[in-house]
């Protein structure tokens, strides 16, 4: 017996509403936000940068680009007329505010936005991207969560409260120097509220009534002090500048730091070392080994004339598990102009040479200055790495901050351990004794599988 | 996603919508369009991007950069402004939506 024929087939991706007709109220932009904006992208690097959906090879005449810059700020009330039948039956939960500062840096985030905007709704609407607070800089927030052109104004919100609106997106796409950042511009839904109330209070008397509307701030009351930013472990990261150079680094014992070679190359070069911003305490140091040139490993370590204060030392991981959730911590893409960033991905690849983790490989956005930033698991906040590098393709010249290079902690540990306790560097020497499968690693060759044989 | 996501999920696809701007009696022009939030569903209140309404200022862009300016109110725009709001119903029913062209957009095999 045949069933009963199917109705037909029809997706059931993206459920919409026929369009409904809306008015425009106001246009409102946030002060504080342009402020930061013009404090972390307008100073002389300001032509690096690109906000826009075209990608920056695209010709863009200079007025069309000053006027995305000008946009990139401004969000828009709208009156929505609902029909009765609308009315009655659109009554999903309300909207909450998380308060300015209430959301900390590494904490996930969920963005839900309509790529192509009103292009294909009914395959894009309200589709969702996942991510981490990747920095903070008052109402200017970045989120690693990858966002597409059309997702502007969408919302983001965090896991816990359910549903509670961190912020808006400003600009889906960010390129600097010409190399995709991977990262989201967003600004904090907070102060936009405030505005849109300020502003409804100053229009006409009717709009005001609305703001008894608007969704309210729920968590960390107004005017506690900003919490630390970030998970506990990302306050190990430290920035480390060496001459004009600076770079990331990781503190693993209080007077001592671990960074890159190609940061501070040369041994007993005086290097400043800063702590995270909020403390801003800055050590001199010196560094006390750098790997050959020749090495694979590409590492120094920097001894401090005093103890950094207050900064977490880190547990060595002893074991790496592919697919773990991980982050980095850098100061790539704003430096010394804001703390270091934090982005998440997973340990896509543990390169091993004779059954010997030596590379680690990571989905982490990872951008110039981020070198010799500390690669952690989420899980149980164990350093696993020091970031070295991530990926260009010469042929095109892209490059991909996704796909990334750490050297396993485990390579450094015994070394770093025996030089605390003896200042003996004999064990910091060995690196540049690696054996040439290692070199080969981390040429990106493909390892061989053995020495090939000799046909006499 | 982890169950942390569950309910997360549903109230940002709840808050979720499409606005469209479009010119009256030019409806080749443009449209201009973004994602926003809903605010409140009664009265209906979105928050969305102001880029989309850029090509409509009656005192052209520059006003967006004027010395202090804060919010602009809503007749700043041209009168033949058009918009509309687009979100998924709370509750699930069968598709609707009329079948358009996907202008720009297509699918190449990786």
């Amino acid at each position: 017996a045949g069933l009963e024929p199917s109705p037909p087939a029809s997706y059931r991706r993206r459920l919409q509403q026929p369009p409904l007709p809306a008015e425009l109220l106001l246009l409102l932009s946030c002060p504080a936000f342009w402020a930061h904006f013009a404090r972390l992208f307008g100073d002389e690097t300001a032509e690096q940068w690109r906000f826009a959906s075209v990608a920056p090879d695209d010709e863009v005449p200079e007025d069309e680009e000053e006027d995305q810059l000008r946009l990139l700020g401004w969000f828009a009330l709208l009156g929505v007329r609902l029909g009765q039948e609308e009315a009655e039956e659109e009554r999903g939960p309300a909207v909450a505010v998380a308060p300015l500062g209430a959301v900390s840096k590494g904490a996930p985030l969920l963005v839900c936005g309509s790529p192509f905007g009103a292009f294909c709704p009914d395959i894009f609407l309200n589709t969702l991207s996942r991510g981490v607070l990747s920095n903070v800089a008052g109402p200017l927030l970045l989120t690693d969560a990858r966002c597409l052109p059309g997702t502007e104004g969408g919302g983001v919100f965090t896991a816990r409260p359910a549903g509670t609106l961190v912020a808006l997106v400003a600009a889906p796409l960010c390129w600097k120097s010409r190399e995709w950042v991977g990262l989201t511009l967003l600004c904090a839904a907070a102060p936009l509220l405030r505005a849109v109330r300020a502003a409804l209070g100053r229009l006409f008397p009717s709009t005001a009534a609305l703001a008894a509307h608007l969704p309210l701030e729920v968590g960390v009351p107004w005017g506690l002090p900003l919490r630390e930013p970030g998970p506990p472990w990302a306050a190990a990261a430290v920035l480390v500048e060496c001459g004009s150079v600076w770079g990331s680094g990781v503190a693993v014992a209080p007077r001592l730091v671990v960074t890159c070679r190609h940061v501070s190359p040369r041994e007993a070069a005086r290097v400043l070392v800063h702590s995270t911003p909020l403390k801003s305490v800055a050590v001199w140091g010196r560094v006390v080994f750098a790997t050959q040139e020749t090495c694979p490993y590409d590492i120094a370590v920097v001894s401090l004339e005093e103890d950094l204060e207050d900064v977490p030392i880190p547990v060595p991981a002893e074991h790496f598990h592919e697919g773990e959730a991980v982050s980095v911590v850098g100061f790539g893409v704003f430096g010394q102009a804001c703390g270091p960033s934090v982005t998440s991905g997973i340990l896509s690849a543990v390169v091993q040479v004779d059954g010997t983790p030596v590379m680690l490989q990571t989905t982490c956005a990872v951008h110039g200055g981020s070198s010799g930033g500390p690669l952690f698991s989420n899980r149980s906040g164990n350093l696993l790495g020091i970031v070295t590098s991530n990926t260009r393709d010469n042929s095109t010249g892209a490059t991909y901050p996704h796909l990334n290079f750490s050297i396993p902690i485990t390579v450094l540990q015994p070394a770093l351990q025996h030089y605390s306790q003896t200042h003996d560097l004999g064990g910091l020497r060995e690196l540049d004794r690696a054996a040439e499968p290692v070199r080969v690693v981390w040429r990106l060759q493909r390892p061989l599988a053995e020495a090939p044989r000799s046909k006499l | 996603m982890g169950r942390q996501w569950g309910s997360a999920m549903r109230a940002a696809e709840q808050a979720g919508c499409v606005v469209s701007a479009s010119r009256a009696g030019q409806p080749e022009a443009g449209p201009w369009s973004c994602s926003g939030v809903i605010l409140s569903r009664s009265p209906g209140l979105v928050l969305c991007h102001g880029g989309i309404f850029a090509p409509f200022l009656r005192a052209g862009r520059e006003v967006l950069t004027a010395a202090g300016a804060v919010f602009l109110p809503g007749d700043s725009c041209s009168d033949d402004l058009r918009l509309h709001v687009q979100w998924a119903p709370a509750a699930a029913g069968p598709l609707g939506g009329v079948e358009r062209g996907r202008p720009g957009l297509c699918t190449p095999q990786c």
